[in-house]
């Protein structure tokens, strides 16, 4: 087996382990040591480092745009898809104008393996896990949903009470340290502007709320900015997304993570469900993994773009 | 490790209200061990659910006598992740 030397020989059009991931942040920030570095915001479970990837051309405090992938540890696409929106990062800056007026401005987080104990542990042992990994005592049955154990809503419909169920909430919000992490340090920056977290698949791009049918305040500019990122997005491969709020376009849910990160005042908080092709629901074949990466970089660009040019 | 060796996941098309609750119901019988991927949202979205080969043979004649529409979208969930591991070992060469 070969480990590539550096992130230009690293393969996108591939799947890869927890720890080829870990190793290839680390040689992006090598790289990059005047863009990227790499933040550890907590730890997982079973003990693995929850790595964020902070990009910035400097200051302190930066007003923010997070971005996370992988919550669902089966999703691979979307783990793929991070590492390669982190070397897309570092590709455009300074070439690409858009991008490089949000980095001049703005610092991103990203955060490409939300939840590394089912990640690993779909590499391991069950490819079709997508919870935690933490044991429910009194329970045979392992895990929870993670985004399902947000302060938002929680414990309400659309999520489950019981242990085994796979969108089980957990005993009490934020009891995933995976979860807790990230609700620590969106709490201790207070500049997040925009938090988009990544899932996969049916081609959604879904803002709050999940728990309640009320709109939230931000309803209709939420909602023609995700229809510019949605027509920005097809226009690569001619994918089509459908958007709204998770409550019209999927079911309802509680405890999500943009049902959150919106009631801590960040306007732009979003999801993605990536790309399907109808055939392999998230088992997505490899060679499809940099076209979905290409057109969702898209969307994020409108979003992100947006988000600088409209501040709060 | 786990296997899926016969596993297939269902796309499955409702017509109407009536047949969405129906789904819905197959939903939650968590005897079944269904695994739902994209679940029940409305007429217009399919729900795709991966079902254990030992449960196929009673969510199928569960469809069937609802004449509720389903193609088979995973014939064999294993085959498909033997093929990404292979790939991914091949890769790594």
């Amino acid at each position: 087996f070969v480990e590539p030397r550096d992130t230009d020989s690293f393969d996108y059009n591939n799947y890869h382990t927890l720890s080829e991931i870990y190793s290839f942040q680390d040689m992006l920030v090598d790289e990059n040591p005047s863009l990227v570095s790499k933040m550890v915001i907590g730890q997982s479970y079973e003990g693995r480092p929850l790595n964020v990837l902070k990009f910035s051309t400097g200051g302190s405090n930066r007003s923010a745009i997070w971005i996370d992938t992988g919550i669902h540890s089966r999703e691979w696409v979307t783990q793929a898809s991070g590492t390669w929106f982190a070397k897309k990062i570092v590709t455009d800056y300074g070439r690409d104008p858009a991008l490089t007026a949000i980095l001049d401005k703005m610092d991103i987080y990203l955060e490409i393996v939300t939840n590394p104990d089912g990640f690993s542990y779909t590499h391991t042992r069950n490819r079709m896990w997508r919870k935690t990994r933490k044991p429910n005592p009194g329970s045979s049955c392992v895990g929870v949903d993670p985004n399902r154990n947000w302060d938002a809503g929680f414990g309400g419909p659309g999520a489950s009470g019981s242990s085994c169920s796979e969108t089980y909430r957990g005993p009490k919000a934020h009891s995933e340290s995976e979860v807790k992490s990230i609700v620590d340090f969106v709490k201790s920056h207070g500049n997040i502007k925009a938090f988009i977290s990544i899932h996969a698949y049916s081609q959604m791009l879904l803002y709050p709320y999940g728990y309640t049918r009320t709109p939230v305040r931000d309803q209709a500019k939420l909602n023609s900015l995700a229809k510019k990122a949605i027509t920005d997005l097809a226009s690569l491969y001619g994918t089509r997304y459908r958007y709204g709020s998770i409550i019209n376009t999927i079911y309802q849910a509680s405890g999500s993570t943009i049902d959150w990160t919106y009631n801590q005042g960040i306007k732009y908080s979003y999801t993605f469900e990536l790309r399907d092709t109808g055939r392999y629901g998230f088992i997505l074949p490899a060679n499809q993994i940099v076209p979905t990466a290409q057109e969702t970089w898209l969307a994020l660009m409108a979003i992100m773009d947006h988000t600088l040019k409209n501040p709060y | 490790k786990e296997t899926f060796v016969g596993d297939q996941v269902l796309r499955i098309v409702a017509k109407d209200v009536v047949q969405l609750a129906l789904i819905k119901d197959l939903e939650d019988m968590v005897e079944l061990e269904l695994d739902v991927w994209m679940g029940v949202t409305d007429v217009a979205s399919p729900v795709d659910i991966r079902v254990p080969f030992y449960n196929l043979q009673s969510v199928k004649i569960y469809l069937e006598s609802q004449n509720i529409e389903f193609s088979i979208m995973i014939e064999d969930l294993q085959m498909l992740l033997d093929e990404e591991q292979e790939k991914m070992e091949l890769a790594a060469r």
